[in-house]
């Protein structure tokens, strides 16, 4: 189960 | 802001005099359902964790208050816009065209997409029926600013932080644009104190 990226907004 | 904006209009309890489309509804459900699965991955900030699970939670109880409690008045008559015909473009697309080619990766990509259009039930009664409540005009104007604030936030964040997310502004700027014909009747006919009808 590969992460996606790192997304800091809502 | 925007995030407030975005707030109040995902408040269930507004539906309980706005008349809101159950297939839209069932999007926006969709929409924060795929985008948060990061909640398991990832940890932003106490604020970004809290707002997420205010979301879910607002969008799955909007749909249970149409769907249990307001069955009696939903009109499913008005609300005939086939919702297949976003999900699956959609769906092909953040196939296509996506920062990563992982699981978790493209559901956000699709949440994007999909939020982008998620309205187009709500607008397409609108716009069949030729009227809407003010308390609906009111739910979608900041539904409608919220994203537009952000469009600000990304011009913002490209200058001082040099941050840029393609995917989401282009996706923003669609969602903007929809709702453009909307926010002039809105600012022309409801904050005059007159309700928002078409002409026929």
């Amino acid at each position: 189960f590969r992460k996606g990226l790192k997304h800091d907004e809502l | 802001l925007a995030d407030m904006s975005h707030m109040k209009s995902v408040n269930p309890f507004l539906i309980v005099s706005a008349i809101l489309v159950l297939h839209s509804q069932l999007l926006f459900a969709l929409v924060f359902t795929t985008r948060y699965l990061d909640l398991f991955t990832s940890f932003i900030s106490l604020y970004n964790t809290s707002m997420k699970l205010i979301y879910i939670a607002c969008s799955y109880a909007t749909v249970y208050l149409i769907y249990m409690k307001f069955k009696a008045t939903y009109d499913g008559n008005h609300d005939t816009f086939r919702v297949e015909f976003l999900i699956v473009p959609v769906g092909g697309l953040s196939f296509l065209v996506n920062h990563d080619f992982s699981p978790l990766e493209i559901l956000w990509t699709f949440s994007i997409y999909l939020e982008s259009v998620a309205i187009l039930p709500q607008l397409f009664m609108i716009s069949k029926t030729g009227e809407a409540e003010t308390i609906t005009t009111h739910y979608l104007f900041f539904l409608g600013l919220y994203r537009a604030l952000y469009l600000v936030n990304w011009i913002w964040r490209y200058y001082f932080e040099g941050f840029f997310d393609l995917i989401a502004v282009v996706a923003g700027v669609v969602q903007t644009v929809l709702y453009c014909d909307f926010f002039y009747l809105y600012v022309t006919k409801v904050l005059k104190g007159k309700k928002l009808s078409l002409p026929a």
